[in-house]
């Protein structure tokens, strides 16, 4: 966490480092424009803020300056928020397991399924992928080159059928092959289509699936937590494909929606290639959110 | 002496909050703030001052709006920008849009990278209507746009080149974009007339970032914000305007080929405040 103290010691320094009331509200003013302009959502920056106020309003027995306890305290409410090391996939510990993955359009879900095949491969589980996208031209092809390149079965899923009936029948199919992994990639689709939300409940009530991943761009912006609470009402994630971490951005949107639904972040997508994939590294983004 | 503030505290915040939430960012959302203040100075009633605003916004990014029907046959549209912004269903879009007003195109699949990508714009192509250039996987993009622009000039068409996304700060892809820029430019002096960054709407502040290194990278003379069917607002084009003078091409509303709209700023401003 030494980089994120370096960060916010320039800011410091500018304000004088003094303690009296107006120099503090200026270096918490700072913060927050600092956290909002890493695109974190205004009431969990007021939230964050609020709780390192009351620590500050605790006595030091160490006597440190307050500028000092604050920076510390950001930095562990920050790493508590995201969570400690990344948690497991829910999977079965005998029998088939199906995993749905869903999210926005083009947030890295069909990459991300081939990603989650690799990994799953190398733990030396048998893998099938089942494309559910029968809209987005050619989303299909897309998962079965990422399947052939990856010498992972998928199911030859029909475009012209519902996304429900494709899915029932793979699931099936699955278990009959006792396969231990199935992975399901959904189309892309606005958290405000309530339509196509209804779609997403309709698909996990019929394949109750072990693990639903939300899988979220590094690169959103504010609305980033109210389209997270609208997945939620729909299907209830249970983990968190954070992608294009590679791009490095900011990482305000996964802090405030960790912060707000609870949904741990499982893996990251750091590239293109179906290896680009690590558990999710707190650390990593923590460190880029007070640059 | 320090002048009374144009706003009251409570005012200002909720101004403020308005504008970040649709992704301004804190320094273009202040100093949007400061020159509605000096504008409408002492009103303090929170409807009005918000109307004031979307109106403000609008003014300021009429200075912006850009052309979706410059491109001419014989000229060459590139689209660019970073992974899973629409840039291949703006192509579609695009296609779409001038076929439908009778100008010739000529689509080129540079995507050799992803899976599925020259396919995906093979059927679009297709249901567009519009000869899509191609060559197989793993190819160079660089002569795919050299066969696509060869092509568009033998039929005297827009030459309407897909590229496969990107992140800004990946110096060699940003060096292999430079070059497909560099390649167009020896097979038509001038060319690509057009450099056209896709945004996805619903991202935040990184947007500024791309904007400047593809700009830096090959020079963007427009900009198209997809999405905004979505719930982003795309706010971070105003810092992007102002301090890159790029103008605002069309918006993508939708994933359909009809889904495209010229940029155009009151309803653009009207959905943010
Ligand atoms: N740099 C980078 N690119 C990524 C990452 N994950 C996905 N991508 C790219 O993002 C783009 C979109 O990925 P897709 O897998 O097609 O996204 P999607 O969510 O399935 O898109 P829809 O099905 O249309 O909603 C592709 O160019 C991917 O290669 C990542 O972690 N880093
Ligand atoms: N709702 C909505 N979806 C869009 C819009 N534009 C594109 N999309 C969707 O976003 C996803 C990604 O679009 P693409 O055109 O494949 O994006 P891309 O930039 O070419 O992606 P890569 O080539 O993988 O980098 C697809 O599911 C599109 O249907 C839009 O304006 N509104
Ligand atoms: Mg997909
Ligand atoms: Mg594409």
């Amino acid at each position: 966490f030494e980089r994120l103290t370096e960060g916010l010691t320039g800011a410091l320094s500018a304000l004088g480092g003094r303690a009296d009331d107006s120099t503090r509200h200026a270096f918490i003013e700072t913060i927050r424009d600092r956290l909002l302009d890493a695109d974190a959502h205004p009431d969990v920056v007021g939230d964050l803020i609020e709780r390192l106020e009351n620590r500050l309003s605790r006595p030091d027995d160490e006597g440190r300056p307050a500028s000092e306890r604050f920076l510390t305290g950001l930095e562990e409410e920050i790493a508590r928020i995201l969570g400690g090391q990344a948690e497991p996939l829910r999977l079965r510990s005998s029998g088939t397991s199906a995993v749905m993955v869903v999210g926005l359009q083009g947030t890295g879900k069909t990459t991300s399924v081939g990603k989650l095949a690799q990994h799953l491969r190398t733990q030396k589980k048998n893998v099938m992928l089942v494309p559910l996208d029968v809209k987005r031209p050619a989303a299909i092809e897309q998962l079965q080159i990422l399947g052939r390149d990856l010498d992972i079965p998928v199911w030859d899923t029909d475009a012209r059928q519902k996304p429900v009936k494709v899915a029932r029948a793979a699931l099936k199919a699955a278990e009959k092959q006792k396969v231990d992994v199935v992975i399901f990639d959904t189309a892309g689709r606005l958290a405000i289509d309530q339509e196509l939300m209804r779609e997403l409940t309709q698909l996990r009530d019929k394949l109750r699936p072990q693990e639903i991943l939300y899988v979220m761009d590094a690169m959103a912006g504010q609305t980033a937590v109210q389209t997270a609470e609208r997945f939620v009402e729909a299907v209830r994630p249970s983990g968190m494909i954070l992608t294009k971490v590679d791009a490095d951005p900011r990482g305000g949107a996964v802090l405030s929606v960790r912060a707000r639904t609870g949904i741990p972040v499982k893996f990251m997508g750091v590239g293109e290639k179906a290896s680009d994939f690590e558990p999710f590294d707190p650390t990593r983004i923590a460190r880029r959110l007070l640059d | 002496f320090r002048r009374k503030p144009a706003f009251d505290d409570e005012t200002r915040e909720q101004l403020r909050e308005t504008l970040i939430g649709a992704d301004f960012g804190t320094t273009a959302a202040d100093a949007v703030i400061e020159a509605l203040g000096r504008k409408a100075r002492g009103v303090n009633d929170l409807d009005a001052l918000l109307a004031a605003l979307r109106e403000a916004l609008a003014e300021r990014l009429a200075a912006f709006v850009g052309d979706v029907d410059a491109p001419q046959p014989g000229e060459v549209v590139l689209i660019v920008g970073i992974n899973g912004s629409g840039k291949t269903t703006s192509v579609a879009r695009l296609a779409h849009r001038w076929k439908e007003q009778g100008k010739p195109v000529v689509i080129g699949a540079a995507d050799t990278f992803r899976a599925a990508a020259a396919e995906q714009l093979e059927v679009w192509g297709e249901r567009v209507g519009v000869r899509v250039v191609r060559q197989k996987a793993g190819a160079d993009p660089a002569a795919v746009a050299f066969d696509t622009v060869q092509a568009a000039q033998a039929a005297n068409a827009i030459a309407l080149i897909d590229t496969a996304g990107r992140i800004h700060g990946d110096q060699g892809l940003m060096e292999e974009l430079k070059k497909i820029r560099r390649v167009i430019g020896k097979a038509v002096e001038g060319a690509p007339q057009h450099v056209w960054l896709t945004l996805d709407a619903s991202q935040g502040q990184t947007a500024i970032e791309q904007a400047r290194r593809f700009h830096e990278a090959v020079g963007v003379t427009g900009l198209i914000v997809n999405k905004l069917d979505g719930e982003g607002m795309a706010g971070f084009v105003y810092p992007i305007t102002e301090e890159l003078g790029i103008p605002i091409i069309a918006i993508g509303v939708g994933e359909g080929m009809e889904d495209l709209e010229p940029f155009a700023p009151e309803r653009f401003a009207a959905q943010i405040v």
